[in-house]
C-alpha cells in the first residue's frame, strides 16, 4: 500500500503489515487467511484478535469499516484510521470460519457446522502465529469481536483457557475477551426482540401482543435445541426468527444494524469500495491470495452454521470470569438485531458468584473527553457498556470511544470509580 | 385431542416461514449451489512445508 505508506510519513517496510495463509491442522485442506497488524504504538501492547460475525462475514469489513487502521476513501486509496485499534494493540484479524473472505479449502467436508470446531481452529492458529512470533507469545492476550462472534468469543476464550490449563503447547496470556453487538443466549436475547422495538417505536402495543405469542413455542424449541443439539436447534431458529421477521415486517426498509437508517443493499451497508479494493490485482499480489474469489459475507458458511445459532454460549462464561479473565459486553444503542437491552439481560442472569453485586450497582456515566459516551456498569472481571449514539458497528459509529473503551478495559481501568469486591468485601 | 395452554396457542394467522423452511431442509443434505468452486491455491502454496505462510506488505 505505497499510497499509505506516503502519507504516514513512515517508510513502508517499517510498518510492520503482514498477511498470511495458516494450513489448518485437522482438517482436509482448509487455509486460513488473517491480517496481522503491529501496533504502533509498541510491540509490548497487547495482542488483539477481532472476529467478525456473520456467521461467514469476513475480518476485512472491519479492518476498512471498523477499527483496522485504514479506511477506504472513494478513489479507493487508503487513508490512516486515527483510531485504529493497532494504535494500542499488536492486532490480528482472522477470517474464519473456513470458507469466510480469503479462507478457503478445496475440500467441502471443512466447513465448520459448530463452535468446537470454531475454537479448535483458532487456538490452533494462535499456537503456530506465536511460535512464528515468539516474541509477542509472553504478551497480554485478548479476544474481541461482534455479533455472530457472540457465538464464537466465549467458545475460543474457554479453549485457550483449557489449553492453558492443561498445559497444551504454547502459553497463551488470556487476560480478557470482549463481544460487541453480540449474540451469546439466543433464549433471552429473542425474548428482547419485542421489547426493545415497543420501546424504540418501532412497533406499536397492538403488534407487541401479537409478535409476543411466538415466544412460548420459541423458548420451547430453544429447549430442545440446548447446547448440543442439530435439527432442533435449525427448527428453533426457523421458529424464533419468526419473532425478528414479523418486527421486521412492520419496520421495513429500517436498517436492522442501526434502526436512525435505512437498509441499503444486501448486507444494509454500502461496502462496495472494499470489494472493489480487494479484487484490485496490485492488493492481490501484495496479500498474496492469488485468484482465491473474496467473498464479504458467505452464504455457505452461513448455512453450515444453522445447527449452532440457538445453542446458548453463555454456559461457559462464568468458569472463565471466576478465574479472573474478563469480559466487557458492550452494544450500541441503536442496533436491533443484537439490542442492548437482550444483551443487558443476559449479563444480569449470568449465575456466578459476583451476580448479586454487579445487578445491585446502578450505571455509571462512561465519559471520554468530558462527554457522557455510555452508561457502565462493572464488577469484578464483568462489566457492561451501552454506548451512545452507535448502532450494531460501534467502532465504526463511535470510533474514538470505541479506541478508548478498549484501551482503558485492556488496561484494567475502564470503571475506576465503581466499587469492586475488595471494597465491598471491607464494608461488610 | 390435547388441551394446549393458553399461552402456548398460536393466533389462527399464525405464519411460520414454510417457504424458508422447505428451502433449508433441502439445501442441508446438499452442498449449496452457491459454493466456492474448488480454489486454486495461491502460488507457492503446496500443501507441505510450514503450517504459517506469511508475507510483510508494504
Amino acid at each position: 500500500f505505497p499510497d499509505l505508506a506516503a502519507q504516514s510519513g513512515i517508510p513502508a517496510d517499517e510498518l510492520g503489515h503482514h498477511a498470511g495463509y495458516y494450513r489448518l491442522s485437522h482438517t482436509h485442506d482448509a487455509r486460513m487467511f488473517y491480517l496481522f497488524f503491529e501496533s504502533r504504538n509498541s510491540k509490548k501492547d497487547p495482542v488483539v484478535i477481532w472476529l467478525t460475525g456473520g456467521p461467514g462475514c469476513s475480518s476485512e469489513l472491519a479492518v476498512f469499516y471498523e477499527n483496522g487502521p485504514f479506511t477506504i476513501a472513494n478513489n479507493l486509496s487508503l487513508v490512516w484510521n486515527d483510531y485504529g485499534w493497532d494504535k494500542v494493540s499488536n492486532l490480528l484479524f482472522v477470517d474464519q470460519p473456513t470458507g469466510t473472505g480469503f479462507s478457503y479449502s478445496s475440500d467441502k467436508r471443512d466447513l465448520r457446522h459448530n463452535e468446537n470446531g470454531v475454537s479448535n481452529d483458532l487456538y490452533d492458529f494462535m499456537q503456530e502465529f506465536f511460535s512464528e512470533h515468539p516474541q509477542l507469545a509472553k504478551n497480554d492476550f485478548f479476544i474481541t469481536g461482534e455479533s455472530y462472534a457472540g457465538h464464537y468469543i466465549p467458545a475460543f476464550a474457554s479453549r485457550v483457557h483449557q489449553g492453558n490449563k492443561n498445559k497444551e503447547g504454547i502459553h497463551i496470556n488470556l487476560k480478557g475477551f470482549a463481544i460487541g453487538n453480540g449474540l451469546t443466549d439466543p433464549a433471552i436475547q429473542y425474548k428482547a426482540y419485542t421489547d426493545y422495538a415497543l420501546e424504540m417505536g418501532i412497533i406499536q402495543e397492538s403488534d407487541y401482543r401479537r409478535i409476543n405469542k411466538y415466544i412460548p413455542p420459541c423458548e420451547l424449541a430453544i429447549n430442545l435445541c440446548g447446547t448440543t443439539g442439530s435439527a432442533a436447534c435449525v427448527a428453533s431458529y426457523l421458529v424464533c426468527n419468526t419473532i425478528f421477521n414479523s418486527i421486521m415486517g412492520i419496520a421495513g426498509k429500517t436498517n436492522y444494524y442501526d434502526i436512525r437508517k435505512q437498509c441499503e443493499g444486501s448486507l444494509c451497508y454500502d461496502f462496495s469500495n472494499m470489494e472493489k479494493f480487494l479484487n484490485l490485482k496490485s492488493v492481490r499480489d501484495d496479500l498474496g491470495v492469488g485468484d482465491i474469489e473474496f467473498i464479504s459475507c458467505s452464504p455457505t458458511v452461513y448455512q453450515a452454521m444453522l445447527t449452532d445459532w440457538m445453542r446458548n454460549l453463555e454456559v461457559g462464561i462464568p468458569a472463565l470470569i471466576e478465574d479472573g479473565i474478563n469480559l466487557l459486553v458492550y452494544a450500541g444503542e441503536y442496533d436491533l438485531i443484537c439490542n442492548w437491552l437482550g444483551n443487558s439481560r443476559w449479563v444480569h442472569a449470568m449465575e456466578w458468584s459476583g451476580q448479586e453485586a454487579f445487578t445491585s450497582l446502578p450505571a455509571i456515566p462512561f465519559v471520554v473527553d468530558e462527554e457522557e459516551a455510555g452508561q457502565l456498569k462493572s464488577y469484578g472481571s464483568l462489566s457492561f457498556l451501552k454506548v451512545h449514539d452507535a448502532g450494531h458497528m460501534v467502532p465504526m459509529d463511535q470510533p474514538k470511544v470505541a479506541l478508548e473503551m478498549l484501551k482503558r478495559w485492556m488496561q484494567g481501568k475502564l470503571a475506576e470509580d465503581s466499587p469492586q469486591p475488595s471494597d465491598l468485601a471491607a464494608d461488610m | 385431542s390435547i388441551s394446549v395452554p393458553d399461552d402456548l396457542r398460536l393466533p389462527s394467522n399464525a405464519n411460520f416461514p414454510i417457504t424458508q423452511a422447505e428451502k433449508l431442509i433441502r439445501e442441508l443434505n446438499l452442498f449449496p449451489k452457491d459454493a466456492h468452486a474448488t480454489p486454486t491455491p495461491p502460488s507457492g502454496d503446496s500443501g507441505t512445508g510450514p503450517r504459517i505462510v506469511e508475507k510483510r506488505f508494504g
